[in-house]
C-alpha cells in the first residue's frame, strides 16, 4: 500500500538488514564506489524476488518491502551458512 | 538442504524441552513439540524421544534478544524461531523468540507454535528453505488450519532424501493425528485459517473458481472499499487493486494481503480519518490498519447495533462528509454514526425512498470524487448523494479501464 516518503529511507535499511540476515548480503562499509555496493544489493534483491517468485526487478518495490516485513523463519534462505 | 547435507547419523534421536513460554500451558507446549516431531517421524525411519535432563541431540528453549548464539531475535514480529541443522553442541537446537505471542490455536494475534516448531524441526534434521509455496519448509510463517494438517510433498521428498522413507509404510497418508482433545478452540462460524493448500493460488484437487477476466461484461463483486487513496475490488478469494500511483489493475489474493482473514467478503468500508478498513462476512467483522488486523477480532455485527434478526449485510460505504456509514441489507439500509459509534434514531430505512432507481439488494457500493457508487450485479449505479440523484448507470467493471 502507499509508502510516505520518510519512510523509503527506513525500508531502505530495514531491507539491508533482511539481505544481511537471509541473503548473505555484505554492504562494503567503506566502499568507494557506490555505485558498486548499489548494484550488490540489488543483485540480491532479484535473488530474494526470484526465490519468492516475485516480479524480478531488483528494486524495493511495496511487494518486496511487503514480503520481508512478514513473520518469518530466522534461517537464512540461501546456503552459504556459517 | 545445508551445505555439506549434515544429518543424524542414527534413527533414534533425543530432544529436550529447557524451558517454556508464559503464553501456553507447558502440557499445550509439550504437545505442539511432540505433534511436531511426529510429523517427520511419520515419513522417515527416525525415532524422537524425549529426555528430560543431561544433554540431547535437539535442545529446545525459549529466548528473547541475544541469546547465547551469533543470531538474536528481533522482538515481536520479524523473526520467530531458529533451528540449527544436526551437529554436535548448537548443532540441531531449535530456539523461540520469546517476543512473540505463542498460541496452539489458529488465531489472528499469535503464533502457531505447532507450526513453527514442525518447521523448525525440519531445519534440526537437516533441512534447508524452500521456495514452495504452502510446503512447511516455506520460510514465511501462514496461518494455517492445523488441526489435521499435512507435510506438503515438497516437504517429504526433501526429508526422505535425506533419510528415507519409514521402515514401513504409512498405512495413512502422513498427517499430523488429530489432538485427542479439539485444541482448536475456533469458535462456530468463525473462518478457519486459509491454508496455503486452500489458496486458489495453490493447486488443490478441486480446482478453485479461476479470476474473472478485468473485462468481463457480467463481473460482478462482493465487497468494494478505499484504502489510503487505492480503491480495491473483492470477489471470492480475488483483489482487483486500482491505485493512483500506477496505471495498470494489479491483481491479488485476500490471502496475500490479509493471510488469516478468509474470502468472500459480503461487504467492506474505510473509515479513512482512522485508517482502518472493516471487512464483514456473515455475521463477522474485522478491522483492519493497512495489512495489520486490529486485536479482539472478528466481532458479532450486532455490536454495531443491528437487531438480531439481521444475519449478514450486502454492501456498505462510509460517507467522508458526513461521518456516517450506510449499511445495506435487503431493500433496506441503516445509518451508523461513525463519532458516537451508534445506529442513528429513525432507522433502517426503505433504500427505494431515498435512492430512487438503485435496484436492491446491493452488492457493494463505494464513495469516489464525491459520488456514490452502488454496485447491483454487473452494473453500477453513479449517485448524487446530495441530491439524492441518479447519475447514470455503467458496467460495475468499468474502473478497469476495459
Amino acid at each position: 500500500f502507499p509508502v510516505s516518503q520518510e519512510k523509503e529511507k527506513e525500508d531502505m535499511q530495514f531491507a539491508k538488514k533482511y539481505l544481511e540476515n537471509f541473503y548473505d548480503f555484505k554492504e562494503e562499509k567503506h566502499s568507494l564506489f557506490k555505485s558498486k555496493d548499489l548494484n550488490h544489493m540489488a543483485d540480491k534483491i532479484r535473488e530474494m524476488q526470484s526465490f519468492f517468485g516475485l516480479e524480478v526487478t531488483g528494486e524495493l518495490n511495496h511487494k518486496t518491502m511487503d514480503m520481508m516485513k512478514q513473520p518469518r523463519c530466522g534461517m537464512p534462505d540461501v546456503r552459504s551458512y556459517s | 538442504t545445508f551445505p555439506l547435507r549434515p544429518t543424524w547419523k542414527k534413527e533414534d534421536v533425543t530432544y529436550r524441552i529447557l524451558n517454556y513460554t508464559p503464553d501456553m500451558l507447558q502440557a499445550d507446549v509439550d504437545e505442539a513439540i511432540a505433534r511436531a516431531f511426529q510429523l517427520w517421524s511419520s515419513v522417515t525411519p527416525l525415532r524422537f524421544t524425549r529426555l528430560y535432563s543431561g544433554q540431547a541431540d535437539i535442545m529446545i528453549s525459549f529466548a528473547a534478544g541475544f541469546h547465547g548464539d551469533f543470531y538474536s531475535f528481533d522482538g515481536p514480529g520479524g523473526t520467530l524461531a531458529h533451528a540449527y541443522p544436526p551437529g554436535g553442541g548448537l548443532g540441531g537446537d531449535a530456539h523461540f523468540d520469546e517476543d512473540e505471542n505463542w498460541t496452539k490455536f489458529t488465531t489472528y494475534n499469535g503464533f502457531n507454535l505447532f507450526l513453527v516448531a514442525a518447521h523448525e524441526l525440519g531445519h534440526s534434521l537437516g533441512l534447508g528453505h524452500s521456495n514452495v509455496f504452502g510446503s512447511l519448509m516455506y520460510p514465511v510463517y501462514m496461518a494455517t488450519d492445523t488441526r489435521y494438517y499435512q507435510l506438503h510433498q515438497d516437504d517429504i521428498d526433501g526429508i526422505q532424501a535425506l533419510y528415507g522413507p519409514p521402515r514401513e509404510s504409512p498405512v495413512l497418508p502422513t498427517k499430523a493425528l488429530p489432538p485427542q482433545e479439539p485444541t482448536e478452540m475456533i469458535p462456530a462460524g468463525a473462518p478457519t485459517q486459509m491454508s496455503p493448500r486452500e489458496d486458489p493460488t495453490e493447486m488443490t484437487p478441486s480446482k478453485p473458481p479461476q479470476r474473472p477476466e478485468d473485462c468481463d461484461p457480467h463481473l460482478t463483486f462482493d465487497a468494494i472499499t478505499t484504502l489510503r487513496g487505492e480503491t480495491l475490488f473483492f470477489k471470492g478469494s480475488y483483489v482487483w487493486r486500482k491505485s493512483p500511483y500506477f496505471s495498470e489493475i494489479e491483481h491479488d489474493t485476500i490471502f496475500s494481503f490479509w493471510p488469516s482473514l478468509i474470502a468472500g467478503f459480503d461487504a467492506a468500508y474505510e473509515v479513512d480519518n482512522k485508517d482502518r478498513v472493516l471487512f464483514f462476512k456473515d455475521n463477522q467483522y474485522w478491522a483492519v490498519s493497512g495489512y495489520r488486523i486490529d486485536s479482539g477480532f472478528p466481532k458479532p455485527i450486532h455490536y454495531l447495533g443491528f437487531p438480531t434478526s439481521v444475519g449478514k449485510i450486502d454492501a456498505a460505504v462510509h460517507d467522508q462528509n458526513t461521518k456516517r456509514t450506510y449499511f445495506f441489507v435487503g431493500n433496506k439500509y441503516w445509518s451508523f454514526n461513525e463519532n458516537t459509534q451508534s445506529m442513528e434514531r429513525g432507522y433502517p430505512r426503505k433504500i427505494a425512498a431515498d435512492f430512487q432507481g438503485v435496484p436492491h439488494p446491493i452488492d457493494a457500493a463505494l464513495q469516489k470524487n464525491g459520488y456514490f457508487y452502488f454496485f447491483h450485479g454487473s452494473n453500477q449505479y453513479e449517485v448524487d448523494m446530495k441530491k439524492k440523484k441518479l447519475i447514470r448507470i455503467m458496467k460495475s467493471n468499468s474502473w478497469f479501464n476495459c
